[in-house]
């Protein structure tokens, strides 16, 4: 797991967050469901909480889907290629690209467009930026950087588990196995 | 678009299963190598660029396979577990064309992915004898 430069992450007083969906958008229930599965991955994982707001211009995370130039200077580039992308705390601003196909349910490996994309898989990868996280070169992470069409993969992996618990600590509820690894190493030697 | 399930996308959205990817493109500069020049390269250079391999120092970007573009290959090697060849094999070619998340691996010039990570040549508990003062 890495961070972003300087390890940004959320205060220490904001632990329960809102999320509020572009109302241009007019998602359906289904659609913001799928959002709502995301962000409960990683609560399990860490002593934070997402909850849905309706005014999408006080909430801490703020979900809208757009094509082409949108006015952050990252503009998509239509079907496939780049799908979405989040920014790092406390931003919480999150983008997916409007021009792609997104699948709410179902097995999308079954779906005969080849440029199908699972979208619950890619918000639980931008949630993990809106957390602190950066890409991950370990494949099995839910932060490795690409992700193929037609491919569900929405678990998060230890890399990953452990990477947001560095930035926030454990949820005391969550019965995983709990992070062992760390970036720093201390010296037990006892020389100097 | 945003369907519910894979059954209600409507046939024939994409005629022939065909899908406007840019960076199917790339795959005309498979085998491509340090010193040569090749009509597309400029593309893959803003491609690097725009995930954080090529600086912006480097950001004028030609259709020569120059050192920027070698060096930014060989990361992104490291990065994404491929063999580091500095070269457009087929391999990496697979790698680069899938589609991804819009941030960048590498930001303002770091890195902490494979090619972040620094592994000590030597064991350094059984080589280093010290004495504290």
């Amino acid at each position: 797991y890495t961070f972003f430069p300087g390890s940004p992450r959320w205060p220490d007083s904001k632990r329960d967050l809102t999320y509020a969906f572009w109302p241009g958008n007019n998602l359906t229930t289904e659609a913001k469901s799928v959002f709502t599965r995301a962000f409960d991955r990683w609560s399990t994982v860490i002593p934070m909480t997402f909850a849905e707001t309706d005014s999408f211009t006080i909430a801490d995370i703020r979900i809208g889907f757009f094509s082409g130039d949108h006015g952050d200077g990252e503009p998509f580039d239509g079907v496939l290629g780049t799908l979405a992308h989040a920014f790092s705390p406390p931003s919480g601003r999150f983008h997916l690209d409007g021009d792609e196909n997104w699948v709410v349910s179902g097995d999308i490996s079954d779906s005969s467009i080849i440029s199908a994309v699972d979208l619950e898989s890619v918000a639980v990868h931008e949630i993990g930026h809106l957390l602190g996280l950066g890409h991950s070169s370990v494949e099995d992470a839910i932060m490795y950087p690409t992700i193929p069409s037609r491919t569900r993969k929405v678990e998060l992996a230890q890399d990953d588990i452990d990477g947001v618990q560095q930035l926030y600590g454990k949820n005391p509820n969550y019965n995983g196995s709990s992070s062992t690894s760390s970036v720093q190493e201390s010296d037990t030697s006892g020389a100097h | 678009r945003i369907f519910p399930d894979t059954s209600s996308i409507p046939p024939g959205l994409f005629p022939n299963n065909a899908t406007a990817a840019a960076w199917d493109n790339f795959k005309k500069l498979s085998g491509c190598r340090a010193g040569q020049k090749l009509d597309g390269l400029n593309k893959l250079k803003q491609y690097f660029h725009d995930f954080g391999y090529i600086p912006n120092t480097f950001a004028n970007f030609t259709d020569d396979f120059d050192d920027a573009l070698e060096s930014a290959l060989k990361t992104y090697q490291q990065n994404f577990n491929l063999n580091v060849t500095g070269e457009l094999d087929e391999q990496t070619l697979s790698q680069l064309i899938k589609p991804r998340c819009g941030n960048a691996d590498i930001v303002n010039g770091t890195t902490a992915m494979n090619s972040g990570k620094w592994t000590p040549p030597f064991n350094t508990t059984s080589h280093f004898h010290t004495v504290g003062h």
